[in-house]
């Protein structure tokens, strides 16, 4: 993996660090709190520990500057550089500098103390930047949510550098518990028989002949794709699941994106432009007809012919009556759909076109 | 600049800075006997390389956009 020049990296595990100042727009306890989870981020999938001091100066200093403050690269108040850091090494080394003038905050606006400061101190412990947009060191500002969950690239850089943690996070139930109520998915698929659920970096795999799910991490087994999906579904004509985020589209057989994907959901299934994400996705295995869900609208497009039906949106209400609510996610099992919404599934009978049960998602289970 | 399709001055200094901050372009340029364009055309290339943009070697629009994103400030190539 692509690491900086000449590979600096720190030669002990233990680093200690010190926080010099603060911004005037967060209290200190909130920049004390997201600089402690950003440390976190890297501490969570490497042997590193880090430990803050007060009375001298850690390994690796953080602080507020304003303009030119010594270094190379001066602050100008632009939001087109607000933070740098510097590489492992004595003195400067490992130090992260934010500009004093920049408006930090603990939220999704611009810019976000946490996000910067982990991308930052992946500089600091010796990682370039990435050429994965969905990594964390990307060199583009991308945060767009809370839920923060570290890249499988940046994890493979970090572990080239450092190892892997001693203590990799267990999948237990700490991590995804499947008999917790309210649980909700990302998404949710069959995939040659088997029920698959998909939350943040996790799927749980429901298979008939065993008793129990089996929890395991997205990354392991589809490196190639993001994670934490919009939505997900099989067509089993040709053995193929595909995936979705935002506007893009990956098709999957077993554990490979086949080639030229991701694709844009507008250009290869005719979405128009202001569709810009699938919230649930289901193909009907009898027709080949996929069915996709967007708000209260869906569409229906023909796998054979791999084009869009005409007269398409349509109501989803209207054609599956008591699917009054945003659909979450959608499966067929035999002559069934299974709606999901929230922590409830509803079964429509494609027969009769009406819903004959609702029930717990954990249903599926065995809780 | 031939390599700036617009040809806007404004650009011009976008994209010079740009690549003077983050890949080098200055100190590449110092080097004797070094073809301009072809320095700053390279330097583009890695830059599109690694936002995942068309690699052209241009400053198109695309690569115009990506360059106004608010970015972390350290290079993108080793000094």
């Amino acid at each position: 993996y692509a690491i900086t020049h000449n590979n600096p990296r720190w030669t002990k595990t233990h680093l200690t660090y010190s926080i010099l100042n603060y911004t005037p727009y967060l209290s200190k306890a909130v920049v004390e709190d997201a600089i402690a989870r950003a440390f976190r981020v890297w501490s969570d999938v490497t042997p590193l520990t880090f430990q803050r001091v007060f009375e001298e100066e850690g390994d690796i200093v953080l602080s507020f500057h304003r303009g030119d403050h010594g270094d190379l690269y001066t602050f100008d108040g632009s939001k087109y550089h607000f933070a740098h850091a510097f590489l492992p090494g004595l003195g400067l080394g490992g130090n992260v500098h934010y500009d004093l003038d920049q408006k930090w905050t603990d939220n999704n606006e611009d810019f976000n103390l946490f996000y910067v400061t982990a991308h930052e101190l992946g500089h600091s412990l010796g990682l370039s930047h990435s050429n994965d947009e969905e990594a964390l060191m990307f060199p583009s500002y991308t945060w767009s949510n809370k839920d923060f969950v570290l890249n499988q690239d940046d994890i493979n850089r970090i572990q080239a550098l450092y190892g892997p943690s001693p203590n990799p996070i267990q999948l237990t139930d700490a991590t995804l518990d499947p008999c917790n109520s309210g649980l909700t998915f990302d998404a949710i698929i069959t995939y040659r028989g088997e029920v698959i659920f998909f939350k943040d970096r996790f799927y749980i795999r429901v298979i008939s002949f065993l008793p129990e799910p089996l929890i395991d991490v997205i990354d392991l087994t589809w490196p190639n794709l993001p994670g934490k999906f919009d939505a997900a579904y099989e067509v089993s004509g040709v053995d193929e699941l595909r995936f979705f985020k935002g506007s893009k589209v990956w098709a999957v057989q077993e554990q490979n994106v086949l080639e030229g994907f991701p694709m844009d959901i507008q250009s290869f299934f005719g979405f128009p432009s202001n569709v810009t994400n699938i919230d649930a996705a289901v193909c009907e295995e009898e027709t080949g007809k996929t069915y996709f869900f967007v708000d209260h609208m869906y569409w229906r497009y023909d796998e054979n012919t791999r084009s869009m039906d005409p007269g398409y949106p349509r109501l989803i209400a209207e054609d599956f009556p008591g699917i009054d609510y945003k659909v979450d996610d959608v499966i067929q099992k035999e002559d069934n759909f299974y709606f999901f919404h929230q922590s409830i599934q509803y079964r429509f009978n494609l027969k009769t076109r009406r819903i004959d049960d609702s029930s717990d998602i954990n249903t599926w289970f065995n809780c | 600049f031939p390599v700036i399709q617009d040809g806007l001055q404004k650009n011009v200094k976008t994209v010079w800075k740009y690549l003077e901050n983050y890949y080098n372009l200055g100190k590449n340029m110092q080097a004797k006997n070094v073809n301009g364009k072809e320095v700053m055309a390279e330097k583009l290339r890695q830059m599109q390389q690694l936002f995942g943009l068309k690699v052209t070697g241009n400053s198109d629009p695309e690569t115009l956009r990506a360059m106004k994103k608010p970015r972390c400030g350290v290079p993108d190539v080793a000094p």
